[in-house]
C-alpha cells in the first residue's frame, strides 16, 4: 500500500 | 497605505473560487512588488502559493509591507457581490484591522465597498527551492480537470506516468481500472489546446484524487495548465491568473509503505 506523506517532509519551514 | 485597483475584477474572483476549497484562512502579503499567498490545507499535504505582480494591476500602492490575515469563506462571500465585469479595489491603512473592498460597475453608475475584519494568523511559511523538474508537461486546463473527475470514480489515487511516448494517467479499485493516454500533439491551430512534454527522463509518481480534484477549481483562470514532476518531489501544478500572476499548487506524491 501507499501513504500519504505531509508536504512539510519535502519543503522546510523559514 | 495599501491600495490595489483591479479593472478585470473577475480575475480575483476566480482566484477565490481556486483556493476557498482548499483552505479556510490565508495572509495575503502586500509588498512594493505585489501581494503574495502561501498556505498549507488543513492536512498539511499541499501548498498553495499564489503570486500577483503589482504591475498587473492597473492602480497599485503599498507604501509599507502588509500582512492581510483573511478568513476566506468571508472573503468569497464578499467578492460574491462583485459582478463579473466589476473593477475591484482592495485598500487598507496602514496597521490597519480591517480591509475595504470597493466594487466599481464599468459605466461607474454603481459603486459598493465592504469591509471585512481581518485576523492574526500564525501560519508556518515553507522555502520551496527552485528545481529543474525531470518533466514538464503543459495540457489544456479542462482536459486535465476533465481526467481527474473522471479517473476519481476508479480509486482514491491517480498515477501520473511520464515518458517519451506521453503521459499516462491511471486509476485503479473496486470497478476496474482506467487509463488515459495524452501523446504531445503534433500540430494545433490554437497553442492552448497543446499538449506539450519537455521530459528530461521518465518519471511516475501517485497522487490523492481528492487534491488534484481542488486544484482543478483553478480552470477558470487559465486555458492552460502546467504539471511539473521530479522522481519523490511534490507535484506543481500551476495555472496564470490573466496577465498579473500565478497560482502554484504543490502536492506531495503518496509513497510505499
Amino acid at each position: 500500500g501507499k501513504m500519504q506523506p505531509t508536504i512539510s517532509k519535502f519543503f522546510a519551514s523559514v | 497605505m495599501f491600495e490595489a485597483r483591479l479593472v478585470q475584477g473577475s480575475l480575483l474572483k476566480k482566484v477565490l473560487d481556486a483556493i476557498k476549497e482548499l483552505l479556510n484562512e490565508a495572509s495575503w502579503d502586500c509588498a512594493d512588488s505585489g501581494i503574495q499567498l502561501q498556505a498549507m490545507d488543513n492536512s498539511h499535504v499541499s501548498l498553495v502559493s499564489v503570486n500577483l505582480r503589482a504591475e498587473g494591476f492597473d492602480k497599485y500602492r503599498c507604501d509599507r509591507n502588509l500582512i492581510m490575515g483573511m478568513d476566506l469563506t468571508s472573503m468569497s462571500k464578499i467578492l460574491k457581490c462583485a459582478a463579473n465585469d466589476d473593477i475591484i479595489t482592495m485598500k487598507a491603512q496602514d496597521n490597519a484591522d480591517t480591509v475595504t473592498f470597493i466594487f466599481e460597475s464599468p459605466s461607474q453608475e454603481k459603486v459598493s465597498d465592504y469591509e471585512m475584519k481581518l485576523m492574526n494568523l500564525d501560519q508556518d511559511h515553507l522555502g520551496i527551492p527552485e528545481t529543474d523538474y525531470a518533466c514538464v508537461i503543459k495540457l489544456p486546463s479542462g482536459e486535465f480537470a476533465r481526467i481527474c473527475r473522471d479517473l476519481s470514480n476508479f480509486g482514491e489515487s491517480i498515477v501520473i506516468a511520464c515518458s517519451k511516448e506521453g503521459v499516462k494517467f491511471s486509476a485503479a479499485g473496486d470497478i476496474g481500472t482506467g487509463n488515459i493516454k495524452l501523446a504531445q500533439t503534433s500540430s494545433v491551430d490554437k497553442e492552448e489546446e497543446a499538449v506539450i512534454i519537455e521530459m528530461q527522463e521518465p518519471v511516475t509518481l501517485t497522487f490523492a484524487c481528492r487534491y488534484l480534484n481542488m486544484f482543478t477549481k483553478a480552470t477558470p483562470l487559465s486555458p492552460q495548465v502546467s504539471l511539473s514532476m521530479s522522481p519523490d518531489v511534490p507535484l506543481v501544478v500551476e495555472y496564470s491568473i490573466g496577465d498579473i500572476g500565478q497560482i502554484q499548487y504543490f502536492l506531495a506524491p503518496k509513497i510505499d509503505d
